[in-house]
């Protein structure tokens, strides 16, 4: 479908404008880990699509397990939000956003924030006495 | 920004493009495409010429719904919204299920799902010259992008990644520059 940005939308099409494969995402919202959800499994999907779980993983239960956590934090840190491991709404809100096809994270491997080494000798604090 | 593993690149300057014939489509989309493609130009030694065959273009261009034989299937309205392949694979392929907005302010669409497709295009020559994803959020190659939204002007961070690779067009005197979006409204993927 093109269209120019000012013409007048046909009436059945406004009707399926909403039809978004991941708008279910927002009934997770608020999920805690160690707890089950339905539709968890999905979610798995989803970030395994894009690199955050590891291939090697399959059969997805609805257990909101490690994986997903540790899934929920590498995409917090390379989308710059809040890394809480949890579904909060300001990630949902995120994760059903449209985007590009291609995997953030390739064989484990990402440039992406996650994917940078942090310096944690920057966790010291140095004083020098006058 | 980001490479590809191994930062494959394009061993030659003048690249050619075609779009699937299939498609049959407008002017004003192939004009999108080139205005796209030209971003990209300005800042590097590469040229892009659009070519009528398909099967010896260096860069095959084509809309697609759902499932298309290359096992990365499109998913209807927003969700994933096109995808491309790392040089020198060339293939650049767009989810012909979305509602393309290809003159105009997108912004002011009266369709929530309206998706811009010159920034998409422009997101997705990058990986085609060989960028991954940014998490550089004014960056072209940051992986998302909101429904009603146009981003087209490349970021430092897309400039710096790309001229990595291919450096920089003699031309070129950094001021095309934008370290902020061009605008930027709309929903936050078709919940509104």
């Amino acid at each position: 479908h093109f269209f120019p940005s000012n013409v007048s939308i046909p009436e059945d099409l406004l009707k399926n404008s909403t039809s978004n494969p991941w708008s279910f995402f927002h009934n997770l919202s608020g999920c805690h880990a160690g707890e089950k959800y339905d539709g968890l499994a999905k979610l798995k999907s989803y970030f395994q699509y894009f690199g955050y779980i590891p291939d090697s993983l399959s059969n997805f239960t609805d257990d909101f397990d490690d994986a997903l956590e540790s899934a929920l934090r590498t995409y917090q840190r390379n989308f710059n939000l809040n890394v809480t491991g949890q579904l909060d709404n300001q990630t949902v809100n995120h994760v059903v956003r449209p985007r590009c096809g291609n995997p953030d994270i390739v064989n484990g491997s990402t440039s992406m924030n996650s994917g940078k080494t942090h310096n944690t000798s920057s966790n010291h604090v140095h004083t020098v006495s006058h | 920004y980001s490479f590809f593993t191994g930062m494959p690149r394009w061993r030659k300057q003048a690249l050619t493009y075609a779009f699937s014939p299939g498609n049959q489509l407008t002017d004003d989309v192939k004009a999108v495409f080139s205005r796209a493609f030209d971003r990209w130009s300005t800042v590097i030694p590469l040229t892009f010429t659009q070519t009528d065959s398909i099967n010896t273009a260096d860069i095959q261009i084509g809309f697609y719904r759902g499932d298309h034989q290359d096992g990365e299937p499109f998913d209807g309205v927003l969700g994933t919204l096109a995808h491309a392949f790392s040089p020198p694979s060339g293939k650049f392929h767009l989810d012909g299920d979305e509602n393309w907005v290809v003159t105009g302010d997108v912004t002011t669409s009266s369709l929530t799902t309206a998706v811009d497709l010159e920034s998409v295009a422009v997101h997705e020559i990058g990986h085609l010259l060989g960028l991954g994803h940014s998490s550089v959020e004014e960056s072209i190659m940051y992986p998302s992008i909101s429904s009603r939204t146009k981003k087209v002007v490349l970021a430092t961070d897309d400039i710096q990644g790309i001229q990595m690779l291919y450096g920089s067009n003699p031309n070129y005197n950094g001021s095309s520059t934008a370290s902020v979006r061009e605008k930027e409204t709309g929903s936050s993927g078709g919940h509104r």
